[in-house]
């Protein structure tokens, strides 16, 4: 889905 | 990237390392909640999922690998090489209580409906709650030894530092993530109380912590 953010946290 | 969530992690490590040191070194598991690590390698596991998905950076892959690694080791420390020393009797957590309302709420709050997102959430929400079999356990024997509160002090300040990296982002980047956001502060409520206890009774004696 691209309205979904990058999840680059931990 | 900013100082807060560098921190944080590195906070989330030393505890880590604290705990898995602190039951290599004694042998022992005592006082340690294998619920809260089982918890704990579950959160990991259904997060990183996206290690087969996505390439972040290698910061990224190199943490989640590691946390992944050291979660198990502790699970394995516990459940297996020193099982004699551990506590089950104390550890007496239903963790029915945490996984049935955390699997329900990740279905119906989530971002998208696709398993990856439900797992994403379901670690989430977990992580929020997965230290409660601890503070159960000590609550119960009314005692933690200082190595423990050590790690708790540490596991908690990662989740301040978390919510820190939030205010920052969110001004910065205007970055918001809603359902990470709600449950960090959740979680770190959780720590308040015994923030208050660590700085009383272990900063200020020696030894053990025990309850008022």
């Amino acid at each position: 889905d691209e309205d979904l953010q990058t999840k680059d946290e931990l | 990237m900013n100082i807060f969530r560098l921190a944080g992690d590195v906070c989330h490590l030393v505890a880590i390392i604290i705990l898995l040191l602190k039951i290599w070194r004694s042998r022992s598991c005592a006082g340690i909640s294998g619920k809260s690590q089982v918890l704990f390698a579950i959160v990991f596991t259904t997060r990183y999922l996206d290690l087969f998905t996505v390439f972040i950076s290698p910061y990224n892959t190199i943490m989640k690998v590691v946390f992944l690694a050291l979660s198990y080791a502790t699970v394995y420390l516990i459940y297996m090489r020193f099982r004699n020393t551990f506590n089950s009797e104390n550890d007496s957590f239903r963790l029915e209580f945490l996984l049935v309302p955390v699997i329900g709420l990740s279905f119906l709050e989530n971002y998208a409906f696709t398993p990856l997102e439900i797992l994403w959430t379901f670690s989430i929400f977990l992580e929020s709650v997965a230290i409660m079999p601890q503070l159960f356990m000590i609550t119960k024997t009314g005692e933690a030894e200082s190595i423990t509160t050590h790690y708790l002090f540490f596991l908690g300040l990662y989740r301040a530092l978390y919510i820190a990296n939030w205010v920052w982002r969110y001004h910065t980047e205007g970055f918001f993530d809603q359902i990470a956001v709600v449950s960090g502060v959740v979680q770190t409520i959780f720590y308040i109380d015994f923030f208050y206890l660590y700085v009383t009774k272990v900063l200020r004696g020696r030894g053990k912590m025990t309850l008022p």
